[in-house]
């Protein structure tokens, strides 16, 4: 068995080369702190589960990233979260949807991975549970962010649902004239 | 979206996916990252954490056919991802990191970019947008 190691993703979709520099700093140097905190939870010696819950956290915490603080807007100008984990030694997991105010969904998803005989708990009931076990949560509007408002304003504009990374403007050609993507 | 994999010296694995969706999205809409299967697996094999287009993902029962295809197929884990990111999803849709049991890291997307990070114990990392070449 070789050692330990880790990946980690922050979206991808239609990133043009010029995507521009102060929208790509921010994001690489938020990618670089994640895989740090990744690193040294290995090297402290904690189990793979751990490390995929401590890093995701990391990247929910970080607005630049569509997820927890920064997670983009519905056509009702709603935020609903979802996140899932699996352990592969067990193959047990745990998964949630439709939350609005719990501030680290993977963590939610851990607790009815551990603490239900259920996979998937979601929307109301997700949340509920999430204030049975002290799972913390703030008002939605701490977890939306000005460029996510002006994205949902575009994406209306255009009448079209918006790929992470995609900037305004006609509607992209190719798969169904239309990105969807998250 | 966001998502982690890792892997233990010992060969234990682990995945997580979180997301806000895509904007514009009907309310009550379920992508894949919560979708074990989908968006997020792992088992003895592997460990797998998709982007992109959920509905396509979901189609394409992108994490499971990874490990599939390594546990039916005998492919490793780079065989399988290319040929899942080649043949399960359309094409500019989905990206995905994944790490099997024996350390190997392979992070394989069809769209334009994905931002994504590694970093191994022998001391390798890497941060990314584009395609490496």
């Amino acid at each position: 068995m070789v050692g330990w190691a880790i990946a980690l993703h922050g979206g991808g979709g239609d990133i043009q080369l010029d995507y521009p520099d102060e929208l790509r700093i921010p994001r690489e140097i938020a990618l670089r702190h994640c895989l740090d905190v990744g690193v040294s939870a290995f090297k402290s010696g904690k189990p793979p589960l751990d490390v995929v819950e401590l890093v995701v956290r990391e990247l929910e915490n970080q607005p630049v990233f569509n997820a927890g603080k920064g997670s983009v807007l519905t056509a009702e100008c709603t935020i609903e979260m979802e996140a899932s984990i699996m352990d592969g030694k067990t193959k047990r997991c745990g998964a949630v949807s439709g939350l609005n105010t719990v501030v680290n969904p993977i963590s939610l998803a851990r607790l009815v991975m551990e603490k239900t005989p259920h996979v998937y708990l979601a929307f109301n009931a997700a949340e509920a549970f999430a204030r049975a076990h002290g799972v913390e949560t703030v008002e939605t509007s701490h977890l939306i962010t000005p460029e996510n408002i002006q994205r949902l304003k575009q994406a209306k504009e255009f009448n079209r649902v918006q790929l992470d990374y995609t900037s305004p403007g006609p509607k992209a050609q190719g798969y169904h004239g239309e990105s969807q993507t998250g | 979206t966001v998502g982690c994999v890792a892997v233990d010296s010992a060969g234990n694995l682990a995945s997580a996916t979180s997301t806000g969706g895509y904007v514009n999205k009907m309310a009550g809409r379920i992508g894949d990252s919560p979708i074990i299967g989908a968006g997020t697996y792992a088992n003895h094999l592997c460990a797998v954490s998709a982007t992109g287009q959920g509905e396509d993902i979901i189609r394409g029962t992108v994490a499971r056919d990874v490990a599939a295809l390594m546990e039916y197929k005998g492919l490793s884990l780079t065989e399988a991802a290319a040929y899942v990111i080649d043949q399960s999803v359309p094409k500019g849709s989905c990206g995905f990191i994944a790490v099997s049991a024996n350390g190997e890291v392979t992070m394989p997307f069809n769209t334009n970019g994905m931002f994504r990070a590694c970093a191994t114990e022998d001391g390798y990392t890497e941060i990314g947008i584009w395609p490496k070449n």
